[in-house]
């Protein structure tokens, strides 16, 4: 198998400390602008809303834009501005949770760069990866870009709202997305009128608790 | 100043290549889906029509999908397959020119991977660098991924046929990539309708013959 790189032993070290602490950790990638952050604080402002403490880390070259927009959601929110890398990674993630007490948090949502390429060849200890596919992007993406969608576990198909103004091909993408990513759940969502919200949380739930 | 990277110093040979067989080179950047490959598509046709000889090569991690949709031009189209790089090199310029006349051709096409980061670091001799963004990723990517528009010429802002559909902020799109990019012109286009594809052209044409 090989030795593990220096960012894989970290996110190993990052798996283990997120086990014990019992948080449930999703790593969020996509390219840029498929709608990570408008799903992910609808999200957070429903687990909010239900009673469970949620924390998350957003990743971007420049701006604190995405963790003012998460912060609306009342979680606990830190902005990682890389300065030009374009992915995240293990030492970023461990030196921001610096001063987090992880074991109150329940769940930990890792917002990546927008990069549907280098994010998927690191590991940050994540339990789920979770890749965005907009419905405006093209149905051909995932044959495209194959190592995101192999490495995920979870794909959401974004703005579904606008599927007939831009006559999303469902069939098409749905049959790509499982040629390159057999493994993959495939969820919808419109962050924007909330389909499939209800589903997507329900999902987020069982895997946390392992029974999904 | 300090010294030219192996890239740089073969994109400055490719660039007095290109000027020496006086054909006007153009690298397309943009996130995954923004409309590259449709744009080039008709655009490559208009030209053919009008009686130029146009080339393109396109990058990708995988497939030659857009090799082959931009075949559909009349124009010489090869598919770059970079089996995981982020973006295009000068040398894997290089290596697909092998075999072409350079100089019986008008204009040379590059279509860079899809991603708004790595591609901004990577001269490949160019004449002009034209950054697309389309209505549906949202006003503030500039600001949130400056190296791109602040490196290019030319920003072309794609989809505008569904600039309601999706409640674009034109303003607010045009204020942040000025504020990145002072230097860059700002076309708009419709590749599905054709719209504001002839000041495209003219611009094209007019940058080719050093008038613009
Ligand atoms: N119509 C519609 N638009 C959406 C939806 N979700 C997000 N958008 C819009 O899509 C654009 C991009 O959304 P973001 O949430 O910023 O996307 P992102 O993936 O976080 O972008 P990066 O962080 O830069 O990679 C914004 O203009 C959003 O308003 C949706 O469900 N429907
Ligand atoms: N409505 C509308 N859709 C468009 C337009 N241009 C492109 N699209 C659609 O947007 C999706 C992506 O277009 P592509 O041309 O493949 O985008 P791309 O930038 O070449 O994508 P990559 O090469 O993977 O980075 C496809 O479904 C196109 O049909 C446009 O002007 N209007
Ligand atoms: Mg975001
Ligand atoms: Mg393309
Ligand atoms: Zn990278
Ligand atoms: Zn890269």
């Amino acid at each position: 198998q090989g030795v593990l790189s220096k960012n894989d032993l970290l996110a190993q070290g990052l798996r283990g400390r997120f086990r014990e602490a019992g948080v449930f950790v999703t790593n969020w990638v996509s390219s840029p602008g498929s709608g990570k952050t408008a799903l992910l604080e609808t999200t957070m402002r429903q687990l909010t809303d239900r009673g469970h403490k949620v924390a998350a880390l957003v990743g971007d070259l420049a701006t604190e834009n995405d963790a003012q927009r998460l912060k609306r959601s009342g979680a606990e929110v830190r902005q990682i501005v890389t300065a030009g890398t374009c992915h995240l990674e293990a030492d970023m993630i461990e030196r921001h949770l610096e001063g987090w007490e992880v074991d109150q948090f329940d769940f930990l949502f890792i917002e990546n760069v927008g990069n549907l390429v280098c994010p998927s060849s690191y590991d940050l200890g994540e339990d789920l990866r979770i890749v965005l596919l907009s419905v405006t992007e093209g149905e051909d993406k995932p044959l495209k870009y194959p190592p995101m969608f192999h490495s995920a576990d979870l794909a959401v198909i974004t703005k579904i709202d606008l599927a007939e103004a831009v006559e999303f091909d469902r069939s098409a993408a749905y049959e790509n997305i499982k040629a390159v990513g057999p493994q993959l759940r495939i969820l919808e969502t419109s962050a924007k009128r909330g389909t499939g919200l209800d589903d997507w949380i329900d999902y987020l739930l069982q895997a946390k608790a392992g029974t999904v």
